[in-house]
């Protein structure tokens, strides 16, 4: 079954905050392709791992709610890993 | 906690900073002392100093701004980037930027400008963010329940120690409090008056404009702040000041109104009108005061009179006002300030200091206004 079109506007939504985010504050190349053929490998996957890391949330490598309420709170707009 | 890469750091250790501009969220004076405490927590653990410029280009120059502000990295309106900073350097390197958008407080509700400076000027100094929650350079922002409690992390310590090492053995420890550079009158200037003095739990407190200075007899130090520092809504060049031993309780005077403060803690209930203590309207403002906790009597200075309290019965006497110097002989020129000291009442007047001695009923010695800063 596909989600309806909101949820996946709602997905679509959540993931360029993510990809936002990712790319602000963890160094995620701009044209990073959101996901290749294994769900849990990819540019996203890994730098979605390495926030939760960083940020002390579990290693999930996936979107769940801890992740998507840390991405919204307030937060200092240095990035967090350097180049 | 980490440095930024290549590990900038300043190659000096007096650095200077500005605060080019003020939110309309906070009193000015509020902003510099937070900005003030925020540098200090950083020059506790290292040899750094820092000193304050009021115009021309500092090290550290210190902005509020909306949206693009001329660096590429807009601000993006209420929640999410609260601020940001740059790295030691040149130029724009080592400023720091906050995101006028936010609600700037100087309590735990809102956006509090001290914490998030303290995370911002870490930046500044030249470290990065630290993966630690229980860090001030961990990169969301984490209010605190109590202000009085924030601390340094080890992390944090360890990160600018790093970068600075320690406050350095070698640094001749002055034997004589130095003033900080930014002091608004030279503390041992022969010139100085004071505004309002006040005992407060066994120290004595000297207000001059926005500032006072704090002196231990037990341990001969003196201290210097600001007093929005300690009391954010206390207003500046204030008229006078006293305690109340029995009340714990200092009582601060500017115009008609007076307010009580406990501690740190400006007691709810005030600012209150002088006239409900007794005062007839035609009294605007009075020049100094002082309470005697042995006769539980305070005596209020305005002008050439003076007016007698009774702290029992929570009035003002009968019989007052009385001339000055008629009960303190010798005491014949208008009060800035008094307080009282190892039975002696000592009366400021410009930068002339009359020590009275309330027994004998006269001037026992004329000081400098100063004679307490160990100058």
């Amino acid at each position: 079954a596909y989600p309806l079109d909101g949820a996946a506007r709602g997905q679509d939504t959540s993931m360029e905050l993510v990809q936002q985010y990712l790319e602000n504050y963890y160094n995620l190349p701009k044209d990073a392709k959101q996901f290749v053929r294994r769900r849990d490998s990819g540019p996203v996957v890994k730098k979605i791992r390495e926030m939760q890391k960083f940020l002390g949330l579990e290693v999930t490598g996936k979107l769940d709610s801890d992740t998507m309420e840390v991405i919204h709170k307030p937060r200092c707009g240095i990035p967090d890993v350097g180049d | 906690f980490t440095t930024f890469p290549n590990m900038p750091k300043w190659r000096k250790t007096q650095l200077t900073y500005r605060i080019v501009n003020y939110t309309p969220d906070l009193p000015r004076d509020a902003v510099d002392s937070a900005i003030e405490r925020a540098l200090k927590v950083w020059e506790e653990v290292t040899p750094l100093t820092f000193s304050r410029l009021y115009e021309g280009e500092a090290d550290i120059m210190i902005s509020f701004a909306v949206g693009e502000h001329g660096d590429f990295y807009r601000f993006d309106g209420p929640g999410n980037v609260l601020a940001h900073a740059y790295p030691p350097g040149q130029g724009i390197y080592g400023d720091a930027h906050f995101d006028d958008d936010e609600q700037w407080t100087m309590e735990t509700a809102g956006t509090n400008l001290f914490l998030v400076a303290v995370h911002e000027l870490g930046h500044s100094l030249g470290l990065f963010h630290s993966a630690n929650m229980e860090a001030v350079m961990y990169p969301l922002y984490k209010s605190l329940t109590d202000l009085a409690q924030f601390r340094l992390s080890q992390d944090d310590v360890d990160g600018i120690q790093s970068l600075y090492g320690s406050p350095s053995d070698d640094t001749p420890v002055p034997t004589k409090p130095v003033p900080p550079t930014h002091e608004p009158l030279a503390m041992c200037d022969p010139a100085l008056s004071l505004d309002a003095v006040s005992t407060l739990r066994g120290e004595v407190l000297f207000f001059k404009d926005r500032h006072f200075w704090r002196k231990s007899f037990r341990t001969h130090e003196l201290e210097f702040h600001l007093i929005s520092s300690f009391w954010p809504s206390l207003p500046s060049d204030l008229d006078a000041a006293y305690e109340v031993t029995s009340k714990d309780t200092v009582f601060v005077f500017k115009g008609n109104q007076f307010w009580g403060v406990r501690g740190g803690e400006v007691q709810a209930g005030y600012p209150r009108s002088i006239h409900t203590l007794g005062f007839p309207p035609t009294v605007k403002k009075i020049d100094a005061a002082i309470s005697n906790k042995d006769k539980k009597k305070t005596y209020f200075f305005v002008e050439d009179k003076y007016w007698r309290f009774d702290e029992k019965r929570q009035s003002m006497e009968p019989g007052f006002p009385r001339q000055i110097a008629e009960d303190f002989p010798g005491v014949d020129t208008k009060i800035d300030a008094v307080f009282e000291a190892f039975g002696f009442y000592y009366f400021f007047s410009g930068s002339s200091q009359l020590e009275f001695d309330p027994n004998a009923k006269k001037v026992t010695h004329i000081l400098k206004s100063n004679s307490w800063f160990n100058c």
